[in-house]
C-alpha cells in the first residue's frame, strides 16, 4: 500500500530539526548533498544510492503518483505510491516534488519539480561483503 | 508559567526513502 497524505512525517516541515549521522543538527530546508553523503559515511550498515526517476504515473489509488527508479550500480527497478507532496533530495538540486505547490502548501518547504532524468539521494543496506 | 517545549529531532535517513530491489539478482 501506498505511504498515506495523512501520515506524511512532520520532519518534512520547514524548520524540522535533522540530526545527522556525524551529530550536527540542521534544519531541513537548510541539508545539502554533502550532508546526506557524509552520514551514509559514518554509520554502519547504510550506504546511500543515487536512484534516478525514469517514469512518473498516476497511481490506481486517487491522489497519489506512482515513481519509478532505477536504484544503485545494479540498476534495480524499484516503483514506489507517493503522495504528489511528497519530497525527494535530488543531488545537487534539493528537495523535489511531483507537486511543489502541494509541498510548499502543507510544509511551507520550498521545493523543485521532480522529473523523469532526476537522481534522487536513497538508501539501502551496505552489502555485507 | 512558562512549560518547556520539547523540539523534536529526526534522524537524517528518515527523510530518504529505503529504495532496495524485492528480489536481488
Amino acid at each position: 500500500p501506498p505511504i498515506t497524505s495523512s501520515h506524511l512525517p512532520s520532519h518534512f516541515m520547514k524548520g524540522a530539526i535533522i540530526q545527522l549521522a556525524t551529530g550536527e543538527l540542521k534544519r531541513v530546508e537548510d541539508l545539502q548533498t554533502q550532508d546526506f553523503v557524509r552520514s551514509a559515511e559514518v554509520s554502519g550498515g547504510l550506504k546511500i544510492d543515487s536512484s534516478t526517476v525514469v517514469d512518473i504515473q498516476e497511481s490506481q489509488w486517487p491522489g497519489f503518483v506512482l515513481l519509478h527508479f532505477v536504484v544503485g550500480e545494479q540498476q534495480s527497478k524499484v516503483s514506489i505510491e507517493v503522495p504528489p507532496e511528497h519530497p525527494f533530495f535530488v543531488y545537487g538540486q534539493g528537495w523535489s516534488s511531483c507537486s511543489p505547490g502541494r509541498t510548499a502548501q502543507l510544509f511551507s518547504l520550498p521545493c523543485h519539480r521532480l522529473q523523469v532524468g532526476d537522481v534522487c539521494i536513497s538508501i539501502s543496506l551496505q552489502s555485507l561483503n | 508559567n512558562v512549560e518547556p517545549r520539547s523540539v523534536a529531532v529526526f534522524p537524517w535517513h528518515s527523510l530518504v526513502p529505503f529504495l532496495a530491489p524485492s528480489q536481488p539478482d
